[in-house]
């Protein structure tokens, strides 16, 4: 574990804090898309099947069951909570997500590192990452204007997924079994959608104006 | 050391 790595893992656990604080302390979700958090929760439901079969580290396990819990509470409220969900806006967030899950389906069925069962849901989760912003950012440009909770949201996740790159750089460079290419081609694309979201980000801030982004 | 395909990564 480096510290890249361990910083990654961080910011990744703060964005989802900032989310869940955001929709406890204000009771509402308006500007999430709830189909961004169901693909997320997918992303870890089917990622960490080795939850019980594979030890790597304590950290590991309590890491990977802090985020499948906390993407599930982000669901549940958004789709349960009666305060909560309505303040979703349902008619902004259109992303035809189904597509986007099947396609990443088909894709791991593919290209995978092993044709099994847990290996596919592996490969399938790491493709679903890379574009499970999607609806997010598109709910973004409809509603035009950010607010600044949901910009730190977004934000912190570009973050999580920069200090991974740099992660497998160090790691490329310093261990000699290092080979997680589906990881790193699919990290690098995610990071790529989020880089247009930081572009604004960082004109909204320079020129300290409400962040705008175009439709 | 990782072996090769150990996913020790979150």
């Amino acid at each position: 574990m480096n510290i890249f790595r361990f910083a990654g893992d961080m910011t990744h656990l703060i964005s989802i804090l900032i989310l869940l604080l955001k929709i406890y302390a204000t009771k509402s979700c308006a500007g999430i898309s709830l189909k961004t958090q169901e693909l997320y929760a997918l992303v870890f439901l089917t990622r960490y099947l080795d939850l019980f079969t594979d030890y790597v580290s304590l950290y590991n396990t309590v890491m990977k069951i802090v985020f499948i819990a906390s993407s599930l509470a982000i669901v549940w409220c958004m789709r349960r909570h009666p305060l909560v969900r309505r303040s979703y806006d349902k008619d902004l967030d259109t992303f035809r997500h189904q597509y986007v899950v099947l396609a990443c389906f088909v894709l791991a069925l593919l290209l995978n590192e092993k044709f099994t069962i847990q290996e596919v849901f592996w490969a399938f989760s790491i493709y679903l990452e890379a574009v499970a912003i999607l609806p997010q950012l598109v709910l973004l440009q409809r509603s035009g204007n950010v607010d600044n909770l949901t910009g730190q949201y977004v934000l912190f996740l570009g973050a999580y997924r920069g200090l991974y790159i740099i992660n497998w750089i160090y790691r490329y460079f310093t261990e000699d079994h290092f080979t997680r290419w589906i990881a790193c081609v699919s990290g690098l694309v995610q990071t790529g959608l989020y880089a247009d979201f930081f572009y604004y980000y960082y004109l909204s801030w320079k020129t300290n104006t409400k962040l705008k982004l175009p439709a | 050391k990782t072996t090769k395909g150990v996913k020790d990564e979150l």
